[in-house]
């Protein structure tokens, strides 16, 4: 089973075109893994990108240094799922 | 004694225990639901539609679907809600009731069920189907790229590794061309709605080009009312207009498809979240979820069925 742990998801906001265009190409560099659950569509539009854990650091400096601003939407993926997990099991004991 | 009533509504289930559940709609509402099977899916799993109807043949049909991209619980889940209360609001609403007495209705609730199987057993955020690509290590396609219309244009991707990876060819997954086939095959297909999740938003045709679709206006319209009905339950704003208007261009997808076959009601419903759980969204907010989309459905069906062509 993939584990996502230490996955977080970033919720990015691009201010313009420019930025919009920046994030789609970062979406394109397979060696990230990256996987948008929400594609830069407009400037002002929220995107959500989850970013596998080895390429954390490098995605946030690329954003940062394009002062393309982000919030952290799931801190780790991998604790949602376990409890998303926990969850079932429970109702299916219920 | 199997029961509707002892099935937990409000917490998310595999594939096995949502196919069972079939099964037990059927046998609790023997006058009004069936189950079909109208393909099978790349791994050789059966690809079920509910069937409601209250008689007459060929009657005017509005196809449902949930599931497609198989990482989206919550829609299921709502597929899964919105199938009982339609059976068992038959006889008391009276909207669902005329709506019935005139149309059938078609429910395809795990459109996906590869992909959603493979969510339960080893990666809970797969989107795509199961299919080999030849030449390539990347497995799927995704279903909702895979229709001929405006196929292979720029909002999809050429790359099998991609999430948008629209397929070899138009139709290649067999999800996709057994709806294809059992829509063409019916015939008499009013309106389509396929339910996706996450962000809040009700869309029409196109997503393949900028012009707007003929009915451009009465869909918005009628996209309006029913976003602000669902917005009335519990205060989830939703946006609404054309696919490429609202999000972006996306070729080859279901609801273009769809209203280029003569379907004219398509619409396609992007379901909560309000931005803090995406996928992973809570099974606590499956029935709040449910609950305010079915007066935006109601509203579109009904609109359909008040308005034959």
């Amino acid at each position: 089973e993939q584990l996502f742990v230490g996955d977080q998801v970033l919720r990015i906001t691009a201010s313009n075109e420019k930025q919009i265009a920046l994030l789609r190409a970062l979406g394109e560099r397979e060696d990230l893994q990256l996987d948008f659950w929400r594609d830069p569509t407009k400037a002002g539009h929220p995107s959500d990108l989850r970013v596998p854990f080895p390429s954390l650091q490098a995605v946030k400096i690329f954003l940062e240094s394009h002062g393309i601003s982000y919030s952290i939407m799931i801190k780790d993926v991998q604790q949602l799922l376990d409890e998303e997990k926990k969850i079932m099991l429970l109702s299916k004991e219920r | 004694e199997r029961s509707t009533s002892t099935f937990d509504f409000a917490s998310y289930h595999t594939l096995d225990e949502i196919y069972n559940w079939l099964d037990t709609l059927v046998a609790n509402h023997p006058g009004l639901v069936s189950k079909i099977q109208i393909g099978e899916s790349y791994e050789k799993r059966p690809l079920y539609v509910l069937k409601f109807s209250t008689g007459g043949s060929n009657r005017p049909a509005i196809w449902l679907d949930t599931g497609i991209h198989s990482r989206e619980w919550v829609t299921q889940a709502t597929g899964v809600w919105t199938a009982n209360k339609l059976a068992e609001e038959y006889g008391r609403d009276p909207s669902i009731t005329a709506i019935l007495d005139s149309m059938d209705i078609f429910f395809e609730i795990v459109t996906n069920p590869d992909g959603y199987a493979f969510t339960h057993s080893s990666n809970r955020l797969w989107r795509k189907t199961r299919s080999i690509n030849a030449g390539s290590s990347c497995i799927g396609v995704d279903p909702n790229r895979n229709w001929d219309a405006g196929f292979g244009g720029s909002g999809s991707s050429g790359s099998p590794c991609s999430e948008t990876y629209r397929g070899p060819y138009a139709h290649s997954e067999s999800e996709v061309k057994s709806i294809v086939d059992f829509i063409l095959g019916h015939g008499n297909v009013k309106a389509l709605i396929s339910i996706h999740s996450y962000s809040q938003m009700l869309m029409f045709p196109y997503g393949y080009k900028s012009e707007p679709a003929p009915d451009f206006q009465e869909l918005n319209e009628l996209a309006k009312k029913a976003v602000n009905d669902l917005a009335a339950v519990y205060g989830t704003k939703y946006t609404y207009g054309s696919i490429i208007d609202t999000i972006y261009v996306a070729s080859g997808t279901t609801v273009d498809w769809a209203y280029d076959n003569g379907v004219k009601y398509s619409y396609t419903f992007e379901l909560r979240d309000t931005g803090r759980y995406g996928f992973l969204l809570p099974s606590s907010q499956i029935i709040p979820t449910a609950t305010e989309t079915w007066p935006a459905l109601l509203d579109i069906m009904l609109h359909v069925q008040q308005h034959p062509y």
